[in-house]
């Protein structure tokens, strides 16, 4: 049974690739065959692991357009167990050609492209969506078992989240009606920051059964790893931000 | 002549409202008529504002719509000088929308319901955009006089510069020749983070012309202000974060 987690959330820079990166390693890590699918053209999840598109482009991007079969895309990374599709700017196209897509599909664009036979090697495979709930992110909730949704540790952050629940709610709905919460993941969180804390006492309260007992510090390792193409757990193993994933990733095991 | 300012970067969470807002008001306080236009159909800068689309609907939406002139959706802030139109989340509604407009006028709906008659009380116009590349930011980038890009001190947002600068390439030479780089913003900057260090040097190196000497320091006030529904301005005017924005607004002003 192969999980497909989205990681999404529309606010920006809320830890979405962070999370992506860092949780498939540690699941690789712990000898679970994943695989990463970075839909966003602004493609960082893609740079953090060291991989490219290349010419010509072998993308997410040629995934949805059917230009390639899924088989041809992947590609491997610095960890055994860990596999990629990278995205391209290319995939900045998308949401505007979907418009012109039937509706009556364009929302299983991504689902009809993943043949089960393909995608059953893997326990995992994780969507880094970007921070917008147009034509990438529906694609992405179509297609996946559960959503994963990385929340700062800010004020702005509890906003948006409404808004998402309730595109889940609507996706579930029409399209998917087994999509399930993997959790909420609180990021980015300073101890010293009393802003923090109550950001994370008003997701309790809120979300009470889904929020995650793993909570990302804030911390500069997080930052660096991906200036250097590789997650946390390779350049720095015993860092706080390495060991919050390692953790966060037993915690998702452990609840199968 | 009013300075129309564009706050864009496609990077999620590098400060774009927290720059639109505290800008704004800092520039509001040295006694210049401002209004703020949340194009964000997150509609931040309209909470850290106070202020709401209501019922019916009275935001940007509506003047990308047509549905109400520029005149009928101005709303008071709590600064004399600042006026603002907030957005609402039928925005979200515009970009699958413009996909199917006539492309030789998507691009400019924002310029032509921004009338020279109703703008002219405003010495500047500040634009809050979505992180995304897509209609709502091009809008802004065409109806704009000039660009401010805020960038996190991260690696990741390096990488997303080049892309912001070759879409304003592309605007300037189709439809907007005049438009110019109010500057380069480095925001969240953290002093005690060799990351944050060698990404300005970075960005002074690529862009010794555009970046701003002010500097947006990691403040705590500047994430706690919005909860409160307020610039940082009159929630704190005294700490360091308030303090970059009323130095930004007086370098942007000598320049002016
Ligand atoms: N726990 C952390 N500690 C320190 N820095 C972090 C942490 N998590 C993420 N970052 C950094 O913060 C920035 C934003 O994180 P990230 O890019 O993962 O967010 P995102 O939600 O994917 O953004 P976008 O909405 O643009 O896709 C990045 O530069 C990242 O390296
Ligand atoms: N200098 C700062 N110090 C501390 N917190 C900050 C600072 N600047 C912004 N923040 C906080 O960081 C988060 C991201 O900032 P902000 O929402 O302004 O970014 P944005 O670019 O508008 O995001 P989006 O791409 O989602 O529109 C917010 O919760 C904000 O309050
Ligand atoms: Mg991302
Ligand atoms: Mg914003």
């Amino acid at each position: 049974m192969t999980h497909i987690v989205a990681i999404a959330n529309q606010k920006g820079g809320v830890g979405k690739t962070t999370t992506t990166i860092n949780l498939a390693a540690s699941l690789a890590v712990e000898e679970k065959k994943v695989l990463v699918i970075d839909l966003d053209p602004q493609s960082n999840t893609s740079s953090g692991l060291s991989i490219t598109a290349g010419t010509p482009s072998h993308s997410s991007y040629e995934l949805l357009t059917g230009k390639y079969p899924f088989a041809e895309l992947l590609q491997k990374t610095a960890l055994p167990y860990l596999s990629a599709i990278p995205c391209s700017v290319s995939m900045a196209g998308f949401e505007p050609e979907a418009a012109s897509i039937d509706p009556a599909g364009r929302h299983r664009i991504l689902k009809d492209s993943m043949d089960p036979e393909a995608i059953k090697e893997f326990t995992y495979i994780i969507l880094d969506c970007p921070p917008s709930l147009g034509f990438i992110t529906l694609n992405a909730l179509v297609a996946a078992t559960s959503v994963l949704i990385p929340v700062q540790c800010e004020y702005f952050a509890l906003e948006g989240l409404g808004q998402l629940m309730r595109t889940m709610e609507r996706v579930k709905q029409r399209w998917n009606p087994t999509l399930s919460i993997e959790g909420i993941l609180p990021t980015m969180f300073d101890t010293r920051n009393r802003l923090s804390m109550s950001v994370l006492e008003e997701l309790k309260k809120h979300f009470p059964a889904d929020v995650f007992s793993s909570i990302i510090p804030r911390n500069v390792i997080l930052g660096e790893a991906p200036s250097h193409g590789m997650p946390a757990i390779l350049y720095d193993v015993m860092s706080k931000g390495a060991q919050s994933y390692i953790n966060l990733a037993k915690e998702i095991l452990a609840y199968g």
